[in-house]
């Protein structure tokens, strides 16, 4: 998280703390489901060569620093879902950046283990609506010891294209994706937080809503973030997810 | 003599019948049926020279040592002693017909001819029980000494109840030691009674009845058996066993009392000794369907089905118990109960009993809890709980227009499950609350 903030035990329960082929984040969906980015566990560059075949994938939750995160234990996966739209093999291709990883067993929830709820409509990407970004990804500096959040805009989609045409950037950014950030004032995610969500507040509801995942960006910091659009997923997750939606 | 073979039915003519028999003619014939029966003889033919008397010519029947007749002239003329249809009958089974004729047969000297006779005889029964006072042929009276019972063709002799027929065939002897009644009622009484019975008696009366019945045994006046003042039943006594236990002895002029066996098997047994007249006794036996007590529940929630004023051998009864109570028989819960009332006043099973109806501890609640509405730890009929959900991080699954408080009362009803008025059994459900977080990300700065 760049330019962020600490967080407080119990800002954001629903965090999850994964290593797979690194840091990544996700978030708590009911009590045994975690939302991810499909690229924490089938990364874009993967080295075959220099990279284990099989790595362990551990998840964590229930804390906002790392050390004592890993103390509670890791929570084993059953089963690892990866939306079909993902292509691994295509490195500059984010499209499908969603995975749902069932747990071994259902959690118990408390203060500091909660889940956060899908979206059910567009009204939660409205430009500059403000959203969370939390993630024990990197800082300014270096990687963070503790869960760390930033606050940011959803912005305007047509500027986010503009911006990456800038950097001459031929990553596509689809109607699955939107982008949040002001290049002005350099808040963003950055590695390592990606799978952690873009969490917004449904006053209406006084509920908080994950509506992206944290996908992809061009360098840290510099400009725009792009986020998984989870609304267009919700009847994906929802079928994977069963009766426990 | 001409001697008939034996047989059942035959004819007998004169001699050369139908032509004139010969002169100076003397012929007996002895028709003999079957011993056991009698014979009948019946003329159809008669035509024999008449006579004043019959004194020329004649037939003579004859039977068991007497003359029944001595016959001669036409069947339709008055002359001479025809015998017409009249019907001849011995009274033992050997019947002689004597037929006499003189050196000729004239009349007004013309000689006559006579055809003679036929007769046809049959054997008919002798009923020799019957009495016969007349009889002189030996052997024909029965000689039974009891009883006498005839048939075609014989007769036999039997004796009275406590008496054996002896090898003779006719005379009776006291025989009394296994006498034997089946019938619901009847009589029994010492042989000969009320005169004296017979001395050296052993006699057992056994009444044997259908199961399920019980004797009740009344004596009748006079009763009379071979007393001593002092020693008791010394020299003839009636003893009297049921279900092989005895009774009483008794003796003397003093009838027992009344007595209900409650038994369908009841033995008498009586001895005599060498001497005594006393008139000996009797008494009438009825029986009665033996009665099972009256069934009683053990506790105020049994119900005794249809209950009768009165239960006896085969009659039965139903339990059941009040809604939300459990029929005990021991520690064995029991679906039905059905109790037999048995041959020996006894009802085949005990009572059960009505245990409340225990639903158990009720079921965990993941992510959740319950709580008593009712006396805390007592799971029985009626008993309320009330389940809830770990909130704020929980919520149950309700329906619409349901709240979460109705879904969670369970009561434990008659059948001893936890139910839900909406969901019967099925369990609630705790569902996670998803975006609520406790402490959520705020900031102060502006």
């Amino acid at each position: 998280i760049i330019r962020g903030q600490p967080a407080r035990p119990g800002n954001f329960p629903w965090q999850a703390f994964t290593t797979t082929h690194g840091r990544g984040g996700g978030a708590l969906l009911g009590d045994r489901w975690i939302l991810t980015a499909a690229h924490t566990i089938y990364p874009k560059h993967h080295n075959k060569e220099n990279d284990n075949a099989n790595p362990k994938m551990l998840v964590f939750l229930g804390h906002t620093n790392v050390e004592q995160i890993k103390k509670l234990g890791h929570h084993p996966v059953r089963r690892v879902i990866i939306h079909p739209d993902y292509r691994q093999d295509e490195p500059n291709n984010f499209e499908g950046d969603i995975a749902l990883l069932e747990l071994e067993n259902s959690v118990t929830l408390g203060p500091e283990l909660l889940p956060i709820c899908l979206p059910d409509n567009e009204t939660f990407y409205g430009q500059g609506l403000m959203g969370y970004v939390s993630g024990f990804g990197i800082t300014e500096d270096k990687l963070a010891f503790d869960l760390r959040f930033v606050r940011l805009p959803v912005a305007d989609s047509e500027a986010c294209q503009r911006w990456l045409q800038t950097k001459k950037d031929t990553s596509p950014f689809s109607q699955n994706m939107f982008c949040s950030g002001d290049p002005a004032v350099q808040q963003d995610a950055c590695q390592g937080d990606s799978g952690g969500v873009f969490a917004v507040r449904d006053r209406n509801r006084d509920i908080w809503v994950a509506t992206g995942i944290v996908s992809w960006g061009i360098g840290c910091g510099e400009g725009y973030g792009f986020y998984t659009k989870v609304l267009n997923y919700v009847d994906w997750i929802k079928k994977e997810m069963g009766d426990e939606n | 003599s001409i001697y008939l073979p034996q047989k059942l039915y035959g004819e007998v003519t004169s001699p050369l019948y139908p032509k004139p028999y010969p002169s100076d003619l003397e012929t007996t014939t002895v028709i003999t049926v079957p011993m056991g029966y009698r014979v009948k003889l019946v003329f159809w033919q008669f035509d024999v020279e008449p006579s004043e008397g019959c004194f020329y010519d004649y037939v003579k029947i004859s039977a068991d040592k007497q003359t029944l007749g001595r016959f001669c002239g036409q069947l339709d003329s008055p002359l001479g002693n025809p015998p017409g249809s009249k019907e001849f009958m011995s009274q033992g089974n050997k019947m002689l017909l004597t037929f006499h004729t003189d050196f000729s047969n004239e009349e007004n000297g013309t000689i006559m001819f006579y055809k003679g006779f036929l007769a046809y005889y049959q054997a008919v029964d002798l009923d020799e029980c019957a009495s016969q006072p007349n009889s002189v042929e030996e052997g024909l009276q029965p000689r039974c000494q009891h009883l006498c019972h005839n048939y075609v063709g014989g007769y036999f002799c039997s004796c009275h109840p406590g008496y054996e027929l002896q090898k003779d065939g006719q005379s009776c002897q006291a025989e009394c030691s296994s006498e034997l009644y089946t019938e619901p009622s009847g009589y029994v009484s010492s042989l000969e009674y009320p005169q004296p019975y017979p001395p050296d008696l052993r006699c057992n009366y056994s009444i044997r009845v259908e199961r399920g019945l019980t004797v009740h045994l009344k004596f009748l006046d006079p009763f009379e058996i071979d007393d001593h003042q002092q020693v008791h039943c010394p020299y003839d006594q009636l003893q009297i066993y049921a279900n092989g236990k005895n009774l009483g002895e008794f003796c003397g002029k003093q009838r027992p009392p009344d007595l209900d066996t409650s038994s369908n098997a009841v033995d008498l047994l009586f001895f005599t000794d060498e001497s005594g007249d006393s008139r000996g006794w009797k008494l009438h036996y009825t029986t009665e369907t033996i009665k099972c007590p009256q069934p009683k529940a053990l506790d105020e929630f049994t119900i005794i089905q249809d209950p009768q004023p009165q239960y006896q051998f085969r009659d039965y009864f139903i339990v059941t118990c009040k809604q939300g109570y459990q029929l005990m028989e021991g520690n064995q819960a029991l679906l039905s109960f059905t109790a037999v009332c048995q041959n020996d006043g006894t009802w085949h099973r005990a009572m059960p009993r009505c245990k409340i109806k225990n639903c158990g501890q009720p079921q965990s609640l993941s992510n959740g809890d319950f709580r008593y509405i009712t006396t805390k730890g007592v799971t029985t009929y009626e008993a309320s709980i009330q389940y809830h959900c770990h909130e704020p991080y929980y919520k149950m699954l309700t329906r619409a227009g349901s709240s979460e408080s109705m879904r969670g009362i369970y009561t434990c009803t008659a059948q001893g499950i936890w139910k839900n008025e909406e969901e019967g059994e099925k369990m609630p459900r705790c569902l996670p609350v998803c975006g609520k977080p406790v402490n959520p990300v705020t900031q102060k700065e502006r």
